[in-house]
């Protein structure tokens, strides 16, 4: 499970 | 790139669109709360400036270029090209007591700490709480013109569509980002009772009035 970095989200 | 994301930021960009609309037909920007939209300004500088060393897609790039440049344009409308119609008095939700707890958050929970993580973080805690000083002009004046309610609806929706794509990418892609997440959440908290009155008053076609 990874995080959400780095952030490709809006 | 899923279909909720998808349809998540393409909602973000029809509320920014409608908020446009809606100050440039009305030649007014009554009903908006300044506060809100700074704040706005705030999260996008903070959490975009990675668009000058991180690639990510052309759709990501130009999405923020977008939010960036069209929030400081209302800004711009609000204090300059339509100022009369701004009237700060009923705009009086203390912002500072927002800006000073994300700040912390963002010292305590962030995924890395450097500057670029940091601000992410403090970014991603403003989101959720920015809405607040304009639900707060909301509940404070009663009534809202139908075309700002549109505007938060989307905005809402926008929030709304992440969770499902939270949902999607942990089964798809086994990603979770716990601080999103969690801000996300209560970042759409905030509009139940917005999307209450939205539902069974404004989209009955009666005015969006709340209950004296």
């Amino acid at each position: 499970v990874s995080t959400g970095s780095p952030h490709d989200e809006l | 790139m899923n279909l909720f994301r998808l349809f998540g930021d393409l909602s973000h960009l029809a509320s920014i669109l409608i908020l446009l609309h809606k100050i440039q037909t009305t030649r007014s920007c009554r009903g908006i709360s300044f506060k809100t939209q700074a704040l706005y300004v705030t999260v996008f500088v903070a959490r975009y400036l990675d668009l000058f060393y991180d690639w990510v897609s052309l759709y990501n790039f130009s999405m923020k270029v977008f939010f960036i440049s069209s929030s400081i344009y209302i800004l711009y409308l609000m204090k300059v090209r339509f100022r009369p119609t701004h009237d700060p008095s009923i705009d009086t939700f203390r912002a500072e007591y927002l800006v000073g707890p994300c700040v912390v958050l963002a010292l305590i929970f962030n995924y890395k700490f450097t500057f670029p993580e940091v601000l992410w973080s403090f970014s991603i805690f403003l989101e959720s709480v920015a809405i607040l000083p304009q639900l707060f002009m909301l509940q404070r004046t009663g009534e809202a013109e139908t075309i700002t309610t549109h505007y938060l609806a989307a905005l809402g929706a926008y929030r709304a569509l992440y969770i499902p794509n939270w949902i999607y990418r942990y089964f798809s892609e086994g990603v979770v980002d716990p601080i999103a997440v969690i801000a996300g959440l209560v970042q759409t908290a905030l509009y139940v009772d917005f999307f209450y009155v939205y539902f069974t008053k404004v989209l009955q076609g009666q005015k969006f009035e709340l209950p004296a």
